[in-house]
């Protein structure tokens, strides 16, 4: 794998922030975002898909009061596509609404989704190799994050107890000369020369106001807030010739 | 040497200011005085709570004001947190294992 890795860097791989105001749906927003750079990737199409779909049309159609990316994955597959979201816009009430799947134009789908092995250098590999994935974090330090590498242990933030979806886009390493610059906002007010830390890059949910322009980063190497736990892609791909078989006399 | 620990918080006159601000920025009202009252308490945990983290913080991430200032945690992770994964679905890890499929 390459030393960093940043598709926000690839032209129109990453769709813009998104903001899930008062819908608890961050597993139908990490899914979508993932499904939209997978599509980038593989094709060269740049697609926004309907959030809103993901919801309405969620097996246990509750979307707005929590959810899993695997269900919004199975939701595609049973829809066979996703609607664009200028065509199924997201509410955002916090409500859901009947499931329009079948209304409209399908603009992208996937072929599977998988769970990769819990490793920070495996998804590192096919985080480089393949694009960006959804991952589950613990999401207790996000309240009064603001920027820069958080680096927690496991009594700060639990890696067990894993409670918000997000989209791993990158990753990195920090110069050593960085941080530790404090802003009127923060409690941080004096310098101090740090050695470089790895870190990954996160995409989240709560608009591009809120952290590092709606991005965040946590360490990498410590499994940090339980980042490695449920590490869940979905499968664009060209299909594959069929390969001939040939059935015996 | 590092001022870690040496800053006592805003104090109420600063703290008041600060909220205000916060109200501002992130266009809060709330329906009356006690509400506004609580909520000032709250935001003034949370102002703790953040220096505390930047304490603990291994990292250099920064902690402080946010757009969730005004939440409790448990109003925080109800209203943007997911469901716990691997509580309501029974997901493990042993997919592969002898025990896939038992159930």
């Amino acid at each position: 794998q390459p030393p960093t890795c940043d598709w926000r860097n690839k032209p129109n791989t990453i769709s813009p922030v998104r903001n899930q105001r008062h819908c608890n749906c961050c597993w139908a927003m990490a899914a979508a975002g993932n499904i939209e750079a997978l599509w980038a990737i593989k094709f060269n199409r740049s697609v926004e898909v309907s959030v809103q779909q993901l919801l309405d049309c969620d097996r246990c159609g509750n979307g707005c009061k929590g959810g899993f990316v695997w269900d919004a994955f199975l939701t595609v597959l049973k829809n066979r596509g996703l609607a664009s979201e200028t065509d199924y816009p997201f509410d955002g009430s916090g409500k859901t609404h009947r499931c329009l799947a079948e209304k409209h134009k399908k603009v992208a789908w996937i072929q599977d989704f998988i769970m990769l092995q819990a490793c920070e250098q495996s998804i590192a590999r096919h985080l480089a190799t393949q694009g960006p994935i959804t991952v589950t974090i613990n999401v207790k330090l996000l309240q009064q994050y603001q920027k820069g590498v958080i680096k927690a242990t496991p009594t700060t933030c639990d890696p067990r107890h894993v409670d918000h979806s997000v989209l791993l886009v990158g990753f990195g390493k920090t110069k050593s000369v960085e941080g530790r610059q404090g802003k009127a906002a923060s409690f941080r007010s004096y310098t101090r020369p740090r050695r470089s830390m790895a870190y990954w890059t996160l995409k989240n949910s709560w608009g591009p106001h809120w952290g590092e322009e709606g991005y965040f980063r946590l360490h990498r190497g410590s499994n940090t807030c339980g980042i490695t736990k449920y590490p869940v892609t979905a499968i664009v791909d060209i299909p594959k010739k069929k390969q001939q078989v040939s059935c015996p006399p | 040497g590092s001022l870690r620990g040496q800053d006592p918080g805003p104090q109420p006159q600063e703290l008041k200011e600060v909220f205000r601000l916060f109200q501002m920025q992130y266009n809060r009202s709330y329906p009356n005085p006690a509400e506004h009252a609580r909520r000032l308490d709250i935001f003034a945990q949370n102002l703790a709570k953040a220096q505390r983290l930047q304490e603990e913080d291994l990292g250099t991430a920064e902690f402080g004001v946010t757009q969730f200032s005004d939440l409790t945690e448990e109003e925080f992770v109800q209203l943007y947190g997911s469901r716990v994964a691997g509580e309501a679905l029974g997901v493990s890890r042993k997919v592969g294992s002898e025990e896939w499929g038992e159930s």
